[in-house]
């Protein structure tokens, strides 16, 4: 039996509008730890990771390991259906091949329940090793999302560079070039709203801003994003979820031919 | 021109 609850149901829905864009049928892993998702866009560029703790769900049951495959079109479209105040409840039978929705308002009016039909879904597991990264970026994550729409305006690519003086997101296209330097900023009474560089070297790396545009689906779920770069690995830009986990999207870097 | 590197080239199927 699996049956999970929660209050905060606006959470599910935006997780799911923030990964629908990159990744068409996923696998979401139950257990006792909670609901993980891992999952590659289908060019094997981006990579989702999402977490949701179990602590994080009003009541949280799940009496064995299971992996519930959905496509996320159809979830979206389900998930659309439900208030952004709804309470929801997910639930499964062991052996079943359905996922029921359930729906609550606020105040109890109004209860749907939608059953959904469930996917066996074969996918490739990456185990990411936790890494000590050279550069970590935490910023507003409306910043962040004004950048890469900004450059998209004006190129394909962005490249992040982290020097002493703070990140720089810069980009090249047709009509010209373009950057955007971002300098460390602590706003004391507004700690969401201050940019905070850790570098331990230097680092520059160039990526597709069609993912980075993608990955700013994530923006309502936190209003920080943390990103996480080093010279040799893929870059991470994380939106934590409030008290239950987050949801990381790794991306490629391009290299030079 | 670039060339776009690929996840799986980074991290090991588990």
């Amino acid at each position: 039996m699996f049956e999970v609850r929660l209050v905060q149901g606006s959470l599910l829905k935006k997780v799911v509008e923030a990964i629908r864009e990159l990744v068409t049928d996923a696998n979401i892993d139950c257990s006792s730890t909670g609901l993980s998702l891992q999952a590659m866009d289908s060019s094997h560029v981006a990579l989702i990771a999402l977490l949701l703790r179990s602590d994080g769900f009003e009541h949280f049951r799940c009496d064995r390991n299971v992996s519930i495959g959905m496509n996320l079109a159809n979830v979206s479209k389900i998930l659309r259906t439900a208030g952004n105040d709804d309470i929801i409840t997910l639930k499964a039978d062991d052996d079943g091949d359905l996922l029921t929705f359930m729906f609550e308002s606020p105040n109890q009016d109004r209860i749907s329940d939608i059953e959904m039909k469930l996917m066996d879904i074969k996918s490739e597991h990456l185990g990411i090793p936790d890494a000590e990264y050279e550069a970590v970026i935490k910023m507003p994550s409306q910043e962040f999302l004004r950048i890469c729409k900004d450059l998209s305006n004006i190129g394909d690519t962005v490249v992040i560079s982290v020097t002493k003086e703070g990140v720089k997101f810069s980009t090249r296209g047709d009509i010209g070039n373009a950057n955007i330097v971002c300098r460390q900023n602590t706003t004391l009474d507004k700690p969401d709203d201050s940019t905070i560089i850790q570098m331990k070297e230097p680092v520059s790396l160039t990526f597709a801003l069609r993912y980075m545009n993608s990955f700013t689906k994530a923006t309502s779920l936190s209003s920080s994003v943390t990103i996480s770069m080093s010279s040799d690995l893929p870059i991470v830009v994380e939106y934590k979820i409030a008290d239950m986990g987050y949801l990381r999207f790794y991306l490629a870097p391009k290299i030079e031919d | 021109a670039c060339v776009q590197l690929s996840i799986t080239e980074f991290y090991r199927t588990t």
